[in-house]
């Protein structure tokens, strides 16, 4: 299964996780 | 006959003008015709595209052996096995045990309520300083910006974000986003409650509303008297504009696999309100990295369950996307939605699945960074 998120934000987002990476429920994806 | 062929003798002679320019014209017409049905395909179809072991997976009647597969695991396992048979399956697919809400195996009845099992109340810390977290746990198999209509599946693959979330014929992305707010704008005032707690929409989505500017006007006497009229049309022009792609603002996206021994709930991944729902009862592909990189459309194709709405940022989603082994997706805000049904009728021909997609509003359904949202089930 899959969980797939589509957003507006603005261009300054930010990830700060890399393809291919474990993450739990709750860590964090990106910042502004 | 052979004397015929050898004897009849051969006469060229030139073909009339006419009839070669109706033939150019023809061959001409029917390429036209050709580019134009790829142009206008349907967008509620999606193209089987890819090696041939593709179309061959393809072929099985998957959602059926979903189906069996959750029936199967479903039955009660005696109670001596349980302890084994769960072990043996967290070893084979790494589930961590010390974090299950409840620890006892014996408990569990079946592989599938093991497979949905609880987590341990703190053993997800939530992210609050983050403007976006994990609504599950998984790996992250792709992330960054959605380009122009398309969002990337793999490199030099992508797919139709209109198709992936469903819009109609011929409609834009802005289009649906416009659309999916318009649908169900929601009063300012209006109270959500939360886990008992009652929050007001904007507080929840964070919305500035100090910053909202007061309207005066003179009254009859000539005071200064707030323009409580002029202050609600404001008021209302600035939701729609909210409820707009913002200049200075993109689209995103993130998508995270989970594999078989995850803990399979998701969560509210930010502060959100969720407005749309719609059920897609697509194929149940694998969802795993092979298939992802083997078969393009793979989430367009797949049953997913696409929620529309909007954060302090703008439009947001977020989709569940079944597989063979966890047909049924589950909200728990929506009692209605049923996944993986016999009844959901598919055609397929010439390479193209043809599915169903059901809208539902949800009234402005609030969700909490961290809440629990749902998960999936096995079959």
């Amino acid at each position: 299964s899959t969980v797939v998120l589509v957003f507006e934000a603005p261009e300054n987002f930010q990830f700060t996780i890399e393809p291919g990476q474990y993450v739990k429920m709750g860590q964090p994806l990106g910042v502004i | 006959v052979r004397k015929a062929w050898e004897d009849t003798p051969i006469k060229w002679s030139p073909i009339p003008i006419g009839l070669g320019l109706a033939f150019i014209a023809f061959l001409q017409y029917s390429k036209i015709m050709k580019r134009e049905s790829e142009k206008d395909h349907d967008p509620s179809k999606a193209l089987i595209v890819g090696p041939w072991h593709v179309h061959v997976i393809s072929e099985l009647p998957l959602k059926t052996i979903s189906r069996l597969w959750g029936a199967f695991n479903s039955i009660t396992l005696p109670v001596w096995f349980r302890v084994p048979g769960f072990k043996l399956y967290s070893w084979i697919f790494g589930c961590n045990l010390e974090e299950m809400k409840d620890p006892d195996l014996t408990h569990y009845k079946n592989l599938s309520e093991f497979f949905y099992r609880e987590l341990k109340d703190g053993a997800r810390p939530i992210n609050f300083d983050a403007a976006l977290v994990s609504p599950s746990d998984g790996r992250v198999f792709h992330f960054g910006l959605v380009d122009g209509s398309r969002v990337e599946q793999i490199k030099g693959m992508s797919y139709s974000l209109n198709q992936f979330l469903g819009s109609q014929k011929a409609s834009e992305t802005a289009e649906i986003i416009k659309a999916t707010h318009s649908a169900n704008i929601v009063d300012e005032e209006e109270f959500a409650e939360v886990n008992g707690i009652s929050y007001t929409l904007d507080s929840l989505l964070g919305y500035d509303k100090e910053s909202t500017i007061e309207h005066k006007k003179q009254d009859s006497q000539g005071n200064i008297v707030p323009d409580i009229e002029a202050d609600q049309k404001s008021k209302k022009s600035d939701y729609r504009d909210e409820l707009q792609m913002r200049p200075g603002n993109a689209l995103f996206f993130c998508v995270i696999y989970l594999a078989p021994g995850d803990y399979h709930r998701f969560h509210s991944p930010t502060n959100w309100v969720a407005e749309t729902r719609r059920h897609f009862s697509g194929e149940l592909y694998s969802v795993s990295p092979w298939m992802v990189k083997q078969l393009q459309d793979l989430f367009v194709l797949n049953e997913r369950v696409v929620l529309l709405g909007r954060w302090r940022h703008g439009f947001f989603s977020m989709v569940p996307v079944g597989a063979t082994n966890v047909g049924s997706i589950v909200l728990n805000f929506d009692k209605e939605l049923r996944t993986n049904r016999r009844e959901d009728v598919h055609h397929r021909g010439q390479g193209e699945l043809v599915y169903s997609g059901a809208s539902r509003l949800l009234n402005g359904q609030p969700l909490q960074v961290g809440e629990e949202m749902g998960g999936f089930k096995l079959g």
